[in-house]
């Protein structure tokens, strides 16, 4: 494992403890979208479906059970805990699953590696990996206050997509490492999502104002 | 296999 990968797993890990510390600890989900979380659930339980059959390596059984585990413990929370419920802005967070969901299983349908039930389901939950910041960003932009830990958990999520291009980039180099084209596009289109709210996020940090992104 | 080399990844 690369200096890159491990960076990148250890910033996806802060995101989500980030986002676990808001929940748990202020029991405020404000400005946190449920349908992106949601799908973030959908997408580590259809691309772990070997995670009890296929053994890479402690550390890697270690770092799924996490992601799984936070991910719907988030869900559960925003949907179950009592206090945390009240904080979630619904009326703002109108984003519709389905635009994404049915669109992304369909291109994994047509667009894959090879045509097995656990195959699709893995291009899948990249194709919806890639899409599934979209309800935040937008929640984000309807949201005029940006609190920091949200701010936090934004861009902690769009720097561990960024050091995982930069750990493609080191692997391809280093190790004749089979180019995985849908991985790459997809993982591409996911880093450039971000590029938007990076812009303003280092704007807001340079001149140590609040961060607000345009309507 | 050459296709499983990038499962390896999270």
């Amino acid at each position: 494992m690369n200096i890159f990968r491990l960076a990148g797993d250890m910033t996806h890990l802060a995101s989500v403890l980030v986002l676990l510390l808001k929940i748990h600890t202020i029991k405020s989900c404000a400005g946190v979208s449920l349908k992106t979380q949601e799908l973030y659930a959908l997408v580590f339980a259809t691309r772990y479906l070997d995670i009890f059959t296929h053994f890479i390596s402690i550390y890697n059984t270690l770092m799924k059970l996490i992601f799984l585990g936070s991910s719907f413990s988030i869900v559960w929370y925003m949907r179950r805990h009592k206090i945390v419920r009240r904080s979630y802005d619904k009326e703002q967070d109108t984003f519709r699953h389905l635009f994404l969901i049915l669109p992304c299983f369909l291109l994994a349908l047509v667009i894959n590696e090879r045509f097995t039930f656990k195959e699709v389901m893995w291009t899948f939950s990249l194709y919806l990996e890639a899409v599934a910041i979209l309800p935040q960003l937008v929640l984000l932009q309807r949201t005029r206050n940006i609190d920091n830990l949200t701010g936090q958990y934004v861009f902690l999520l769009g720097g561990y997509r960024a050091l995982y291009i930069l750990n493609w980039i080191y692997r391809y180099f280093t190790e004749q490492h089979f180019v995985h084209w849908i991985t790459w596009i997809s993982g591409l289109v996911q880093t450039l999502l971000y590029a938007d709210f990076f812009y303003y996020y280092f704007h807001s940090w340079k001149n140590n104002e609040k961060l607000q992104l345009p309507a | 296999s050459s296709n499983d080399d990038v499962k390896d990844e999270l």
